[in-house]
């Protein structure tokens, strides 16, 4: 796929700029971390476009940002883990 | 580098490309 631009993605309808973004960033994804791609990307998504781009355009902010989505999934599943065992205890 | 500042949810739906399957799960 050729990079994505601004100019691109301004040409095409809002709906479909996330899903454009999307099919350029999961394969990125998907090369570090294949079974949290999915949601990582869908996490990702939500970031206003204009620093999407710029993520693509940076492997490095990209994967700090990727990092960051990991660390967040992991403090929820701790979170959802010790809420599941403190109920259980009672 | 340039620093993105966002916060991230968890509540985010999942995203999966389009022809998901044929790409990705061989």
């Amino acid at each position: 796929q050729e990079p994505l631009t601004a100019s691109m993605l301004a040409a095409a309808p809002p709906q479909e700029q996330k899903q454009m973004i999307g099919e350029r960033l999961y394969p990125l994804i998907h090369a570090t971390h294949p079974s949290l791609a999915g949601k990582i990307t869908g996490m990702l998504l939500e970031i206003d476009n204009t620093e999407l781009l710029l993520l693509l355009e940076s492997p490095d902010s990209l994967h700090c940002k990727i990092e960051e989505a990991v660390a967040v999934l992991q403090a929820h599943q701790a979170t959802e883990t010790s809420h599941k065992s403190s109920t259980t205890a009672f | 580098a340039p620093v993105v500042k966002s916060k991230l949810s968890v509540k985010a739906p999942e995203f999966y490309p389009s022809g998901y399957n044929q790409n990705f799960n061989q």
